[in-house]
Formats: C-alpha cells, sequence, structure tokens
C-alpha cells in the first residue's frame, strides 16, 4: 500500500530556513536530499494504485525521475510502453512529452488509438535521442498515450538514407 | 557550427564570415542569435509586432573573501561580489541548430561546465532556456557566483520587479528602500531580491518578464537588464553560523535549470505570465508503464 506521510513529513522538515536557503552545513543538505527521496518511494505506490484504479488496470508504474537529465531505462529500452500524463491544473493543457529513447523509429497513439505527431531529436551535448509528442491532458485528469517502435526502422537508416541523386 | 572566437574575428574583419542569420521560430515568437557569437541577440512577438533586441549571456561574480571595506566574505548566508562587475563566462557559444516539425532548438556550449539550449515548440509563447550550469570550476581558488543576464534597450528608471511566493508582484527601486533611507554600501547585493516565480522589466510600453522554475536571486543593475542567479560555489564561511563554505565535495554539482522569456505590451503582459507560470508551477506529471496489465475491476 502507497503513503504520503513520509513525503508530508519530510517536506514539514523542509520548513526550516535551511533547507528553504541552503543556509545548512552539507551533510545537513545531504540528509534533506535523502528524506526527500525517501518519502518519493511510497508516495509513488500511492500514486501507482490511484492510477491503476481510475484507469482500470494494474499496471507496473514507473517514475522516471531524471527526466531531465535524459535518462529513463524504461522508455529506453522497452519496444512498446504507455505514458500516463497527470495535469494538476484545473484547465486542460497541451503539452510537449519529451522521453530518452534508443535510435529507433516510434510510433504514438492518443487515448483514442489515432497516431500523433512525433519526433526523434538528439537531446543537447550528448548522442541520446529524445521522443517528443504533443500531449492534450484535461483538467485535473490525466490521459494514456501508447508508444510503440515501428520495428525495421533505425534511426541511422531515416537519417542517412541516400536521397535520390536529382536528374542531371 | 563552430564559430570562430570573436576576438580573431575581429582582428581581421575583412574576414567576417558569411552573416547567415540564425534564428528559430513559431507562430508566435521568432529569436535571433548573432550568426558570430552565437549568443541571442533579438526577440520577437509575432503577434503584436514587437520586436526587441535582448542579448543573453552567462556571467560570474568573483565572490568575496573580505576586503578593506569589510570582512564579509561571500557566503551561504551572504552573496557579495568582490567587483561590481561580473566577468563573461565566455563570449562566444558553439552552437547546433535542431529543426523539425515539433521543435526548434540552438544548442548553445559557453564553456565546459555552462551550456543552454533555446527551444520553442508549436503554439507556445514564451522562449524557453534550458541551461546547464556546473560543475563550477575553483581550481583558480576563486568562488563564483554565476548568473544569466538579459540585456536591452528598454528605459526602465531604475525600476523592475520581483514577485513573493507568485502571488503579489513588488516593485523594487535600485539603492532604494520604500520603509527607510538606505545607505548603499553594497551596490550590487544591496540591490538583490529572492526571485519565487517570476521577474520583470518594463518601459511602460513593453514589458520582459523571465519565468523562474524554481526560488532564485534576482535585480536589475542597469536600466534595460535583468539578471537570475543559478548556481554559486564558495570557498570561505561567512562566519554567520554554517561554519563551512558553501561548496560541495568532490567535483561539485551541474544544475539544470529552466528560464521562460516572454516579451509583451506592458498591458496585456499580466494575462502571459500568470497563466505561464501556473502551467509551470503545476506542471503535468508523466508515468510509464509497459502496458498489457491486469483489469483492476474484476468484471
Amino acid at each position: 500500500s502507497g503513503d504520503s506521510v513520509p513525503l508530508n513529513e519530510a517536506m514539514a522538515v523542509l520548513q526550516h530556513h535551511d533547507a528553504v536557503s541552503g543556509t545548512s552545513k552539507q551533510h545537513v543538505a545531504n540528509d534533506y536530499a535523502r528524506q526527500l527521496a525517501a518519502g518519493w518511494g511510497p508516495c509513488e505506490i500511492l500514486l501507482s494504485n490511484a492510477l491503476a484504479r481510475f484507469s482500470g488496470s494494474k499496471e507496473e508504474f514507473v517514475f522516471c525521475r531524471s527526466l531531465n537529465i535524459s535518462l529513463c531505462p524504461l522508455s529506453q529500452t522497452a519496444k512498446s510502453f504507455q505514458v500516463t500524463i497527470y495535469n494538476p491544473l484545473g484547465r486542460k493543457v497541451d503539452w510537449m512529452v519529451r522521453l530518452p529513447v534508443s535510435k529507433h523509429i516510434f510510433l504514438v497513439k492518443d487515448p483514442s488509438g489515432t497516431v500523433v505527431p512525433s519526433d526523434v531529436v538528439v537531446a543537447p551535448s550528448s548522442d541520446r535521442q529524445e521522443l517528443l509528442f504533443s500531449a492534450s491532458v484535461p483538467a485535473l485528469g490525466f490521459s494514456v498515450y501508447s508508444v510503440t517502435q515501428v520495428p525495421g526502422q533505425s534511426l541511422q537508416a531515416l537519417i542517412y538514407q541516400p536521397r535520390a541523386q536529382k536528374s542531371s | 557550427s563552430r564559430i570562430k572566437p570573436l576576438s580573431r574575428i575581429k582582428s581581421s574583419p575583412r574576414i567576417r564570415p558569411p552573416s547567415h542569420i540564425l534564428t528559430i521560430q513559431n507562430e508566435h515568437i521568432w529569436a535571433r542569435f548573432d550568426s558570430d557569437t552565437g549568443l541571442l541577440v533579438e526577440i520577437k512577438n509575432l503577434d503584436q509586432d514587437l520586436l526587441l533586441p535582448v542579448r543573453q549571456a552567462f556571467y560570474w561574480y568573483n565572490a568575496s573573501i573580505g576586503n578593506s571595506l569589510s570582512t564579509q566574505a561571500s557566503g551561504a548566508y551572504i552573496f557579495r561580489p568582490n567587483q561590481q562587475e561580473p566577468l563573461l563566462v565566455s563570449h562566444w557559444a558553439q552552437t547546433r541548430l535542431v529543426k523539425t516539425a515539433l521543435v526548434q532548438e540552438v544548442h548553445q556550449n559557453f564553456s565546459a561546465w555552462c551550456s543552454q539550449v533555446v527551444r520553442l515548440y508549436p503554439g507556445q509563447r514564451h522562449l524557453e532556456l534550458e541551461w546547464t550550469v556546473g560543475p563550477i570550476p575553483v581550481g583558480d581558488n576563486w568562488g563564483k557566483e554565476v548568473i544569466s543576464r538579459f540585456d536591452t534597450p528598454l528605459e526602465t528608471k531604475g525600476l523592475f520587479f520581483t514577485d513573493s511566493n507568485g502571488r503579489e508582484i513588488l516593485e523594487r527601486r535600485r539603492n532604494y528602500r520604500p520603509t527607510w533611507e538606505l545607505n548603499q554600501t553594497e551596490p550590487v547585493a544591496g540591490n538583490y531580491y529572492p526571485v519565487n516565480s517570476r521577474i520583470y522589466i518594463t518601459d511602460g510600453n513593453v514589458q520582459l518578464t523571465v519565468l523562474t522554475d524554481r526560488s532564485q536571486g534576482g535585480s536589475s543593475l542597469r536600466d534595460g537588464s535583468v539578471e537570475l542567479m543559478v548556481h554559486r560555489r564558495l570557498l570561505r564561511d561567512d562566519e554567520r553560523g554554517v561554519g563551512e563554505p558553501l561548496l560541495e565535495e568532490g567535483l561539485g554539482l551541474w544544475v539544470r535549470g529552466r528560464h521562460l522569456v516572454l516579451l509583451d505590451k506592458a498591458r496585456t503582459a499580466a494575462v502571459g505570465h500568470r497563466l505561464q507560470a501556473e502551467k509551470e508551477l503545476l506542471a503535468p506529471q508523466v508515468v510509464l508503464a509497459l502496458g498489457g496489465g491486469i483489469p483492476y475491476h474484476p468484471k
């Protein structure tokens, strides 16, 4: 079962001005980070249970905490996966999803099964690829998009495909 | 593309490279980069036909270790540069341009410890600057306090605006306090204020707003200029109680964050930055799964 109390307590401890403004000794700052990280785990279980109940299927939900540095083992290895996007705002938002992926081409479908435009770009200062697609998410709600690797198509083939020589 | 350092180009003006324009744009925004230096130099709001020269670059203040005026060093509690002028991280950036149907971005590499991606998605009404700074080198025994600074020709008459927890906007006036007669002894730090979500400058007609994805220190130290502190690494304790310098162990931390830049008419700017700041603060959360799970409800 999930539990948000550890994260609540960590956030309560971090109301201290040392945590808010970074005026603690290094080992204390490290401990603040440790408490937060320890609180995330049980909270993610809580979120997974809620998502399972609302989406109607029990999934092994994965939270990639390092998307800001293009790290996510699941999206970088799986041939197909689901992306659930939760919108905490009280209004619908369109949001560009960026996920690190392997060197392949992907097909992205929206909740109604319609293929949506997607792109694969090289992440800055690295040779990692990122899959981009625009997701539309309802107010205080979530949308589930499915991503599937297009078999046989690799990114290299697409990029370095020899252009048909123009007839002279 | 590898761009020659400015110094070499200046020394032989005749061989200036062809001034191919480096730009990115979507339906609402157009941004231009100097083709010699790779730095952002202009932003245009296409909807309102507003063009503003905006030069953005990274600088660093040399942290004070105390001087003849005061023994106060820069530290965890105290920001105190040892001189008023910050130093440029780099006069130029190595750039790479990415343009696809879903994104246009310029990757700028200023140094081994400072880079940025300037990005535009379709439909976006702000310019996204994803900065990556660190580990800050301190091998020269100088503590460094790194800022991102935007310089424009806006005549802002010493005024700028910062928010308080994303709600109230406070007017700030350089070298001035509304509640007492200020004897300004710190021309830089004495004009720094907390920025929780946004800082902006305006000449009454045009407004330049920078949204932050976390609290930072910020200021406007000359008319038309806005700066935000993104990272610090110091070598002295400031004698205010921590008992150690703001100095991560080992190599030091590198930090990545985003600044969202909005250019608007002053009278319509609020709706733009307020709605965008809400989207930034309450950003969607992404959760992944392999799919094919068993039904939650047996039937």
